[in-house]
């Protein structure tokens, strides 16, 4: 899944 | 969220609350790069905008919302409470030569063109070189206190264990963020000299001094 609009990374 | 991931955080957390603590306890930022830390007050508030527009989790909201107070406290014990005991002589890193190009590369390469995804892509690419004012104090003044060197060395094992969470990340959900991959190993990258440095003297009792 490239381009990950959703940032669920801290 | 899986064991890398976690752990990334927490030793994030730990270095945050480290070089917190040690300014606090020793009423001193001496030897801390001002700089540095006015940068990662920078990173968590353009990256964290999103509190206001995307609700992920309690524990995401929680960090998200500690790691921007911690980097503001940071920031406040430096220029004003401890000011005194900064030593700006030695925290000269010219940081226009991080923030301009890092803000430049958002606006070209970023997945999404609106303020929101550029900003978040210009905090991803800024924290990866935000510790350079921290490391070229050291490197000049040759040395750093003990907990100084914790501190760098939380720090590197965050993003060391974040580039374990990407692969696994890639291997189990077909997930991967090539901007924040590439990024994060640059910012891996930089502390590796530190990481020899801290294994080889600081674990072994010794105050990490350079050679001259």
């Amino acid at each position: 899944e490239p381009g990950a609009s959703k940032h669920d990374e801290l | 969220m899986n064991i890398f991931r976690f752990l990334g955080d927490l030793s994030h957390l730990i270095a945050i609350v480290i070089l917190l603590l040690k300014i606090w306890k020793s009423r001193s930022c001496a030897g801390i790069s001002g700089k540095s830390q006015a940068l990662f007050a920078v990173v968590f508030t353009t990256r964290y905008l999103d509190l206001f527009t995307n609700f992920i989790s309690f524990y995401n909201t929680g960090m998200k919302v500690v790691y921007i107070a911690c980097s503001y406290a940071m920031v406040w014990m430096i220029y004003s409470k401890f000011k005194a005991t900064y030593d700006g002589n030695h925290d000269t890193f010219r940081v226009e030569f991080l923030v301009a190009p890092t803000a430049i590369l958002a606006f070209l390469v970023n997945h999404d063109f609106t303020p929101l995804e550029i900003l978040w892509t210009f905090s991803i690419y800024l924290e990866s070189v935000a510790i350079l004012p921290q490391l070229f104090m050291v490197s000049k003044t040759g040395e750093a206190e003990t907990i100084t060197s914790h501190y760098l060395f939380a720090l590197g094992v965050y993003r060391t264990l974040y580039l374990f969470n990407w692969i696994w990340r890639y291997q189990f959900e077909g997930f991967f963020d090539l901007i924040a991959i590439v990024a994060g190993l640059v910012q891996t990258i930089l502390y590796c000299d530190f990481f020899y440095l801290y294994i080889t003297k600081v674990l072994k009792g010794k105050k990490l001094s350079l050679p001259a």
